[in-house]
């Protein structure tokens, strides 16, 4: 593993932990799309189902679990634990128009027309455009809590880094996965607007609001 | 499920 995977592997464990804490710490998943976290609930699961049957290292298996687990937590939190506190009506992103155009790209567009490749290549797609209800519901609101400033930029920053590791794969080992380098372009560049605005604003001790 | 599939990214 390249140092640029590395961080970003932790780079995205951070994004899930901070999410989690916000929301237990503050009793509250106000300002927090619940559709973008059910969405990546769906990706990591589609996506892991090989912890069933292939095991590539003891850290592969930790991390997946991790992942999984934290996620399925978040959704717990936001619409269970903490419902009162859940802006549904902010929260008007319609994600069957993510959902069912992804499916069919994933059943078009993958490297085996098998079950598992299948629904990992959904997941990849999927988890490109996951973070968009959150963003919406930003861009609705007009502004974001500095801690959902700092989960956003480590799911982008750990976006960003992969497409770094790509880069160093396919020179020192010649691996390139189409699927997963279009995917990540795409993930990262959604992620560009935000970056500008996090750091012009959110790195100067300002809070993230937009213009009316 | 499929026997060969293996990755390695998360």
């Amino acid at each position: 593993m390249n140092i640029f995977r590395g961080i970003a592997d932790f780079s995205h464990l951070a994004a899930i932990i901070i999410l989690l804490h916000k929301i237990w710490k503050s009793r509250s998943c106000a300002g927090i799309s619940g559709k973008s976290q059910i969405l990546f609930a769906i990706v990591f699961t589609t996506r892991y189902l090989d912890l069933l049957t292939s095991f590539i290292s003891l850290y592969n298996t930790s991390m997946k679990v991790i992942y999984i687990s934290c996620s399925y937590a978040t959704v717990y939190l936001i619409y269970m634990k903490f419902r009162a506190t859940y802006d549904g009506n902010h929260d008007s992103f319609r994600v069957e128009f993510l959902v069912v155009p992804v499916g069919g790209l994933a059943v078009l567009i993958n490297h085996d027309f098998a079950l598992l490749e299948i629904l990992w290549t959904f997941s990849i797609y999927l988890e490109s455009v996951a973070i968009l209800p959150q963003l919406f519901m930003i861009s609705k609101t007009g502004e974001a809590e500095t801690i959902t400033t700092h989960y956003l930029f480590c799911l982008g920053l750990y976006r960003a880094l992969y497409l770094f590791n790509w880069i160093w794969r396919f020179y020192f080992e010649g691996f390139f996965d189409m699927i997963a380098i279009v995917a990540g372009l795409v993930q990262t560049v959604l992620y560009c607007d935000f970056f500008y605005l996090y750091v012009t604003k959110v790195l100067k001790g300002k809070k993230l609001s937009l213009p009316a | 499920l499929d026997d060969d599939f293996e990755k390695d990214e998360l």
